[in-house]
């Protein structure tokens, strides 16, 4: 069945949209049928496949107020299986709108379940704040996949989005699960990284998935020409280590 | 006078705290007194200073709200004339909490107006967002100091920010504007790095600083001992940046 999950930190700059957009490419690649949703204002996924802003005049804050259903918002992408809810830049002013609606915190999940949705995983792009657009994709989820960059200060939140989390199962959505924490821009000779991968795998054990991100300078080169790294280069490290991600998370979801 | 500046980006991980933390250290290093707001709940500007989580019962979110006045929510830090208003777990609450108050946008400023404030430099460490807690900071500051990382998709985000400058410039704040955008995490052997300085140099001239802070792993190794790079190391290419930041800063200033 379908599963839908939600790439979240509120740390900023830790590899989400990264994350998001080339684990979903990955999973397109094995012939899964993805839907990326682009749910920060900052439009950074929607760019990374190549949707330029003047081609995201409908896009996710439609769907999300109820003007438009979910079929006339999906894009194509250039990439196989791999479809798009573009952001806008409506969405930023979404944060304040959405206060005053009704059970505010499931929007989106309301308008997920129409009959027009035939993925086998939608993967959603969460800004860097545990505001109502992130509880909204948290709600509308059945897995967190939480990225977190290899730095000192990357740690401090973590707790942070596991009580998060934990609120979210309690109060609105009894089957959200951490799928897993998948450590990114890792970087092999500073002592460092070596220490907060030792902490993050001796506190959070088997959640931590085997594949480590490595710091890839094709992997920050690729979102310029509107691709995935594996597009722009599936030699690289960073593709194959997205590849490798990839096969962790179908792993883990047949096994759930 | 007293200067209030605001560090903002809604880009995540761009280096404001880093930014926040260390050119406060180099203003309070040349006899400047400097109080730093850690308006961020993730709290990683008051860890990069030392004060540890279980030292921040007393903290912003309840001079926000108007239970406490500032001096009794201001600490020192190991730092000599730089003190800090820390962050706490409450101010993740505070951006829902503050939408029903009257003059929401104002509560920093109001608070900041009392006379208990004797500083040359007060800098507020925003989180990555647009929400009403950097909308309070920009409210309540004359200049934003914008760090951006050199890569592709960080440029994404600046015109939104530029326009929100311009926005509360134009309806709650005459006095705000860009004091300058400080290059961060630069690396000299990465050919998009030079095209994006070249392009931000391009679009906004001299309001770029001549200062570009380098990538360097002794900046982002400091936070875990709880200092600032200039104290943690001196010689560090990180520290030496910081100070010609300071200087800069201080020139443009004097000017305004
Ligand atoms: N493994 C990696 N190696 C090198 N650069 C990377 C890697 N992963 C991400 N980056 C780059 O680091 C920056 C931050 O990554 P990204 O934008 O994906 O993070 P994010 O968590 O989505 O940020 P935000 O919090 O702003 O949404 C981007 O410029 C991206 O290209
Ligand atoms: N010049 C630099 N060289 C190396 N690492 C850096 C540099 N500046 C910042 N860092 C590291 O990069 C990470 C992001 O920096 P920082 O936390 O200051 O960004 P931020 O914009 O405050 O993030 P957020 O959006 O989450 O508030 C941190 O782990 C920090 O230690
Ligand atoms: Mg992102
Ligand atoms: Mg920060």
């Amino acid at each position: 069945g379908l599963r839908i999950i939600s790439i979240s930190n509120q740390k900023g700059g830790v590899g989400k949209t990264t994350t998001a957009v080339n684990l979903g490419t990955a999973l397109a690649a094995v012939e899964k049928k993805v839907l990326l949703i682009d749910l920060d204002p900052q439009g950074n996924a929607s760019t990374s496949l190549g949707i330029p802003a003047n081609q995201r005049e409908i896009n996710i804050y439609q769907m999300l107020i109820g003007q438009l259903n979910v079929s006339e918002v999906i894009k194509n992408t250039s990439v196989p299986n791999l479809d798009i809810l573009p952001s806008g830049i409506d969405l930023a002013g979404a944060e304040l709108e959405l206060i005053d609606v009704d059970e505010r915190e499931f929007c989106l999940k309301k308008r997920l379940t129409s009959n027009s949705i035939n993925y086998d995983f939608i993967l959603i792009d969460c800004p860097p704040s545990l505001g109502l657009l992130t509880l909204n994709a948290l709600v509308a989820s059945s897995g967190v996949l939480v990225p977190l960059q290899v730095e000192f200060l990357a740690l401090e939140g973590l707790s942070q989005l596991v009580r998060t989390i934990e609120r979210i199962k309690n109060s609105y959505n009894k089957s959200l699960n951490i799928q897993g924490i998948v450590l990114t821009m890792a970087d092999k000779r500073n002592k460092l990284s070596d220490m907060v991968e030792k902490d993050v795998r001796k506190f959070f054990g088997e959640k931590v998935y085997k594949t480590v991100i490595p710091r890839n300078v094709t992997i920050s080169e690729a979102p310029s020409h509107g691709m995935p790294v594996l597009i722009y280069d599936l030699q690289s490290r960073g593709a194959r280590s997205y590849l490798s991600l990839a096969s962790e998370v179908l792993k883990r979801e047949e096994i759930l």
